[in-house]
């Protein structure tokens, strides 16, 4: 479903190269329930974005539901990321100006889906993550973790085939991540939705049924 | 060096009122190390704003170093957060436009100090927190536990008093967050800096000498 054949990423500052990722070989077939480990600054970060054709490789070869990223028009990139890929992101990236429920609601929107279902499905994921209290909060009137929970709601409400978790659990305490993480369970056991977790949460670890270690760019085998 | 009296927080949202903090009596003295915990959205956040003096509570009273603060005036005020307190944002608010050096520099400037005496601590600060190899790079060209690290080169940097620590190992893995929290020990050692945590993180909680637990708003005896 998702396959990383010996993939590169370098950034540039000024004169030095950062050598992010250092030839990444990676398979990862449906319904996968995986976690990627590995120290600060070891490249998890930049990988999921590169599953999630946020951003491009320097070189090297990356495969999404059988088609190669690199030759997609935008257009078609566009429809992927929208239809197929969930993306939780580290920093959260929630619209301030939008409520908790227009800031879930934002994706089924771009799907085209009715008012009815959209409601729907915002109001169920919202009470999933706990937060169907604060659905008319905004960004700056929410907590760290409750921002977290909105970007989750967000990620998960179009039923996506890909979701990619960029540290999901690091700002929620012990029980709240507990019932994250049993949700997304749910989903993967029900759905085949599958994950790919980007974490320093042994909790996390403990549920994926795959880990990978990242260190400096590679990972180790 | 620190008390809280009957200490209440009111959010208010059109017409529903949120008690972030409902009574809140507390008593921190110089030289402690103490872990606030609690489910996401308890208000620990909240409290740490108050005690930083970057927020007022809708009623009771709040000393620091003995002073009232709704006494003070927004000139002193401004220097007892600058010259006596630490803080570590749990969003790390850092400036997107400079780098990580520039970032931890800035409170040295405020403070007036000479730019050969910036230049020694900066680089040992991000020394100590391993960014040395990172200095030039701005937020935007940082890992989120590169960014949290800079957020407490720059919280630590003036040598407080208080210091102030918004879950500051969420976005760090094991190892990394061990050698903050050893750092974070030693300046308590050395210097008697007062720590406040709130975190989810229970590394932190075994390094605290004291731990208390809130929920809705309460702090449970
Ligand atoms: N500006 C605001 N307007 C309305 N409600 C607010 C505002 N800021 C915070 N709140 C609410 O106050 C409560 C306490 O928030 P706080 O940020 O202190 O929680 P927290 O314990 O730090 O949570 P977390 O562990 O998720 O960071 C939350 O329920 C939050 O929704
Ligand atoms: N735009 C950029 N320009 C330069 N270097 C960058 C840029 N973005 C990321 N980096 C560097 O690439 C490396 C990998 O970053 P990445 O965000 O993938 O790490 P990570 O494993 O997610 O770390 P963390 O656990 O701290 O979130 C880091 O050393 C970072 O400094
Ligand atoms: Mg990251
Ligand atoms: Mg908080």
């Amino acid at each position: 479903m998702i396959s990383l054949k010996d993939v590169t990423k370098e950034y540039r500052l000024g004169k030095s190269v950062i050598n992010a990722l250092r030839g990444i070989d990676l398979e990862i077939n449906e319904g996968e329930f995986i976690s990627l480990c590995g120290p600060s600054g070891s490249g998890k970060s930049t990988l999921l974005n590169l599953i999630g054709c946020l951003d491009f490789p320097t070189s090297g070869k990356i495969m999404v539901m059988d088609k190669d990223v690199s030759e997609l028009s935008d257009a078609v990139l566009s429809r992927l990321r929208n239809n197929t890929i969930g993306f939780i992101f580290q920093m959260f990236n929630l619209i301030p100006v939008l409520t908790a429920y227009e800031n879930t609601e934002y994706p089924l929107l771009i799907l085209g889906m009715n008012r009815k279902e959209r409601q729907a499905r915002v109001s169920r994921m919202l009470d999933e993550v706990g937060l169907s209290k604060f659905i008319k909060h905004k960004p700056d009137e929410l907590s760290g973790g409750q921002r977290q929970r909105v970007a989750i709601a967000r990620a998960l409400v179009t039923n996506p085939k890909i979701v990619l978790a960029d540290e999901p659990t690091a700002n929620l305490d012990s029980q709240t991540g507990i019932e994250i993480l049993e949700l997304m369970k749910m989903m993967n056991e029900e759905h085949k939705t599958t994950f790919i977790f980007s974490t320093h949460d042994q909790k996390v670890v403990r549920y994926a049924k795959k880990v990978y270690n990242i260190t400096d760019g590679r990972i180790n085998s």
